[in-house]
């Protein structure tokens, strides 16, 4: 069985789709067998992979559609060895619109993965999602067995953390028993500022959340990676973002094996 | 009539609130009357301005399900003067789904607008959308004039322009024909850097798309007023980012009386 992991988070722009792609890209060095789905009609996953969305012929609409019969057959290999894309485009969006039964909508993902061998294909399932907590990330939420929450150093960020927790606390509850929040990333973290330092010991302060020890600190070297399409831990291997991402997914290695 | 502006842009944490909070209370500050509205469930401009979304009890998703016969009922006046704010709570999210009828759905925000005197209440009205192109962002182009499209230094962001301007057009075909792009605006810039110097090169040689002279720097200050929930105007007054959002409005000021 792959572990399988999701980047939440109602919040916009806190590092989701870079910490999904880092953090995929570092355990896929390390050896392990990585699927990265991207489940937002953004698309960033896919551009941050290398690949242009609006010129894949098969994405994980089809998927969600019912269009390609298996998953596998969108799958993309890509540049870096041990790391495969579900990827996505933007008619993503419509999706929801165009299902004709509304029976188990929420399953289609789940039930998508779990055939044709994926799940024993793959160490590990990484998913990334859109800013909110909709048909898309609902289904993400019922696939996953751990959620890992990257944490903008934001006002919006941390006040928004009660509607995440209290959207993981419902699926649990109403979809996937299985459920577990792995932890918190602090992330566009600026230790020059008391802002930054304020707010990581507010995070560390609040009870039964894990927060990881690694931070993911403010870095143009993040931005580039946007643009270029290339994870940080190849863009710039020895640089203190790389370095950050391979000890964050030493952490999760570690948190999986306990847990 | 009120001219009526609202921050796009389906990339999430680019600097919407952060914008439409600020050019509010610079234009307050200029002896215009301005109401902002919020129409993300996130609610951060309704914590941004110091209001606590958990604790008020009307709401813009009332004047959305028709619980209030008039929007005014859910006005609130802000600790500055000419500021006046149309709030919103994460109960916001559901509203879509509760509507009866679907006739008109995305009138309902423009026509709330259009009763009750509040276009001649006020010089200006605001809106701050969430990270989609979703029923809310969709009800906020029917109502509006004018879109202002805050573009972080990002990849992501860049790429992500094209999907802002396909759903601008398609509200102007087919909702409102008198939607125009005010500008863009260069948000997070940090010009020691050359991505930063890179990318604002990059905006500005697009043709036919406005980018406003002000760019608004990476700036602690402005991460701060999210949990201050005070806008930068007043919090940090005579700081670089209160001078810039300041311009912001005057370059607003002179572009909507030149349109
Ligand atoms: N630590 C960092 N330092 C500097 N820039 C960063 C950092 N992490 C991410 N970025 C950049 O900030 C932007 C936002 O990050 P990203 O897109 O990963 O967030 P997200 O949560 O996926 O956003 P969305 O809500 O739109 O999906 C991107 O352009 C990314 O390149
Ligand atoms: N120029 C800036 N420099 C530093 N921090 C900023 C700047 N502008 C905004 N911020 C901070 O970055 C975060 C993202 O900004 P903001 O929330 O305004 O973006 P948004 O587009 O409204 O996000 P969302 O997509 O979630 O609605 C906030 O915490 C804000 O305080
Ligand atoms: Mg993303
Ligand atoms: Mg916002």
């Amino acid at each position: 069985m792959a572990i399988t992991i999701a980047c939440i988070s109602g919040k916009g722009g806190v590092g989701k789709t870079t910490t999904t792609i880092n953090l995929a890209a570092a355990l896929a060095e390390r050896g392990r067998r990585v699927l990265a789905v991207d489940c937002d009609p953004q698309s960033n996953l896919t551009s941050g992979l290398g690949f242009d969305p609006y010129r894949i012929p098969v994405t994980i609409g089809d998927v969600f559609a019912g269009r390609v019969r298996s998953a596998p057959d969108a799958f993309l290999s890509t540049h870096w060895e041990n790391l495969w894309l579900l990827p996505a485009k933007p008619d993503l969006s419509a999706v929801e619109n165009d299902l004709n039964s509304s029976l188990n909508r929420e399953l289609l993902l789940r039930d998508a993965l779990s055939r044709d061998g994926i799940q024993a294909s793959f160490d590990f399932i990484l998913f990334d999602t859109p800013p909110n907590f909709g048909f898309h990330t609902v289904n993400v939420l019922a696939a996953i067995r751990y959620v890992l929450i990257p944490v903008q150093m934001s006002g919006y960020a941390i006040k928004g953390l009660k509607e995440v927790l209290r959207t993981v606390h419902a699926a649990r509850q109403r979809l996937n028993p299985e459920l577990r929040i792995l932890g918190i990333v602090a992330t566009f973290v600026n230790l020059r500022t008391n802002f930054s330092r304020d707010m990581l010991e507010g995070l560390r302060e609040i009870p039964n959340l894990t927060v990881f020890d690694t931070i993911i600190k403010l870095t143009v070297k993040l931005q580039e990676t946007s643009l270029a399409g290339i994870p940080v831990t190849s863009y710039a291997a020895s640089s203190e973002a790389a370095l950050a991402y391979r000890s964050l997914a030493d952490e999760v290695l570690a948190q999986v094996w306990a847990l």
